[in-house]
């Protein structure tokens, strides 16, 4: 199904969900 | 006293019929409804009070309409006239909109709007009528300063199925959606304003232009972590100084989040999440998509 | 309503429609169906028999157009551009947005050289107007733009038809997410046990103070 796969695909890539300098630090 | 009322009344309408609203209006003022020497009935009074303030209105001059529209508040509340009262709504309305208190005219536009009789009294109220009071309350609500309650108008109008026949209605899909309104569409939509909508302010802003620059601006911030006024400048149509100090006053006023580097001459849109909450919701967001698509595959019977 | 939902009915018009033609006929349909402002994907029509009977005829040009735009970028339409019919405007722009979504595959955060480069773009505001107006309003991708750092930081992006060969690193992924998951769970759940285990030890404690402290006052008493 290609409509599921699709969605899928963009599934993936929401991870890392935020990539930005600022949040590293809050993170650690 | 019935003479000199006659006289006034016969005077007025030669005024009207010479479209001299303001001298009709003055003549009819003249008319002692207060006189203890006549008896005179509520509903009387109520019809001149709201004939006055519709003569003014015609001249847009709303101190005094205001000033008889505030006579027949104390005597709306008890009349039985249908016809009467909606007149009184329409002046209210419009003299809130004169007086640019466009959030508190909107909701007046908009209660008139969705009058379902089509005969009050002997007036018809047709549907180009109640068209016409939906697209001041759209106007009215763009015009209007942004925060909490204009946002719940808006949100009002662009679910009603009404609007999306108004041709105002992509002006409001936009401002709803939170979306940038480029100088051709705000031209059209001047188009449509009456002249005090298109009044200079003080600071030399139109109520369109502080109305449009300041909706634009909120949309940046949610396009943009950070922006140069320069470009600021280009993406509202207005010179970089000039998007700075709006920009610093919505900011002092609280009604936008942000900070200003006014040596890299830039200002920083600051989401009001703080990271970790942004983080959460995008986990949030992802664990959405997944459940949706899990959904989908169980549709499917996947 | 996500772009899919959005995209669903268009699907499945342009397959009824590939059904219904023949040959050269399919050629309006493929710019027809490449222009259309709500259209990010083509797998589906790309897999109707009529499409597929293209291969080898004089009109084979359509369907490698068609399969351009499931799958490729604009960079590697110039590349063969003269293998292919010329693009009308809202074919490029099609075109150009898909671009986007395929950098979003590899990055979430897109330096603006790379797509100024990518998508012929000569100027910040050239590229920043195309990126609100084509791209974020349509809904395709959601993101932040940052000027000082010239990038575009992307929080989602709409996914295209997945290229031949690209199955399988997708179901690596999903694997890795599941193992990872799984960790995760588990250690989670000895967390847990552990704060258990503490807790007990702790109140543990707390009761033989609380005793000696009785046997203490007993003791002064």
């Amino acid at each position: 199904d290609n409509s599921l796969l699709r969605q899928v695909s963009s599934l993936l890539r929401r991870l890392p969900a935020i990539e930005s300098e600022k949040f590293q630090d809050n993170f650690l | 006293e019935e003479q000199v009322l006659i006289i006034r009344e016969k005077l007025a309408e030669l005024y009207e019929s010479e479209h001299e609203w303001s001298k009709a209006a003055q003549m009819l003022s003249g008319i002692d409804l207060d006189s203890g020497m006549r008896v005179i009935d509520d509903t009387f009074r109520l019809s001149k009070c709201v004939q006055i303030a519709r003569l003014y209105l015609e001249d847009d001059d709303a101190v005094n309409a205001e000033a008889f529209i505030n006579k027949a508040s104390f005597l709306v509340s008890n009349t039985e006239q249908e016809a009467l009262s909606l007149q009184y709504k329409v002046c209210y309305a419009r003299i809130l909109d004169l007086k640019r208190k466009f959030l508190e005219a909107a909701l007046r536009y908009y209660d008139i709007s969705q009058i379902e009789k089509w005969q009050i009294g002997e007036e018809e109220i047709n549907e180009e009528a109640l068209e016409q009071a939906l697209a001041a309350a759209v106007t009215c609500t763009i015009l209007a300063a942004a925060g909490p309650q204009r946002s719940r108008v808006l949100a009002t109008l662009y679910k009603d199925e009404r609007c999306s026949k108004l041709k105002i209605y992509p002006i409001l899909q936009k401002v709803y959606l939170e979306r940038i309104l480029r100088k051709p569409e705000i031209d059209a939509f001047a188009e449509e304003l009456k002249p005090h909508q298109k009044a200079l302010l003080p600071d030399n802003f139109t109520v369109l232009d502080r109305a449009m620059i300041e909706h634009n601006l909120l949309s940046a911030s949610k396009l943009y972590t950070n922006i140069s006024f320069e470009e600021l400048g280009t993406l509202l149509g207005i010179a970089p100084q000039k998007a700075e100090k709006i920009a610093s006053r919505m900011i002092c006023e609280d009604r936008m989040r942000g900070s200003i580097d006014q040596v890299e001459a830039v200002i920083h849109f600051e989401d009001d999440t703080v990271e970790m909450q942004q983080w959460d919701q995008q986990i949030f967001g992802l664990c959405q998509a997944l459940n949706e698509i899990l959904d989908g595959m169980a549709k499917k019977g996947l | 309503m996500d772009i899919e939902q959005k995209q669903a009915e268009h699907i499945d018009y342009f397959v009824k429609q590939a059904s219904a033609l023949k040959g050269s006929a399919l050629s309006s349909l493929v710019v027809e169906a490449t222009s259309h402002p709500s259209l990010f994907a083509f797998s589906e029509i790309l897999s109707v028999p009529n499409f597929l009977e293209l291969e080898g005829t004089e009109h084979s040009i359509f369907l490698d157009l068609l399969r351009l735009f499931a799958h490729e970028t604009w960079s590697e339409y110039k590349h063969i551009a003269n293998r292919l019919p010329k693009l009308v405007p809202d074919q490029v722009l099609k075109l150009k947005q898909l671009s986007v979504l395929t950098l979003a595959e590899t990055s979430k955060v897109l330096p603006y050289d790379t797509l100024m480069q990518e998508l012929d773009v000569t100027n910040v505001r050239e590229l920043e107007d195309f990126l609100i107006n084509d791209c974020m309003y349509v809904g395709i991708v959601r993101g932040k733009l940052d000027q000082l750092r010239r990038c575009f930081e992307v929080q989602f992006a709409a996914g295209r038809d997945l290229r031949p060969g690209q199955m399988g690193g997708l179901i690596q992924t999903l694997a890795t997410w599941l193992s990872t998951s799984e960790d995760l769970l588990v250690s989670v759940q000895e967390k847990i046990k552990w704060a258990d285990s503490m807790n007990e030890i702790v109140k543990k404690h707390k009761k033989e103070n609380e005793e000696r402290v009785e046997d203490v006052k007993k003791t002064l008493s």
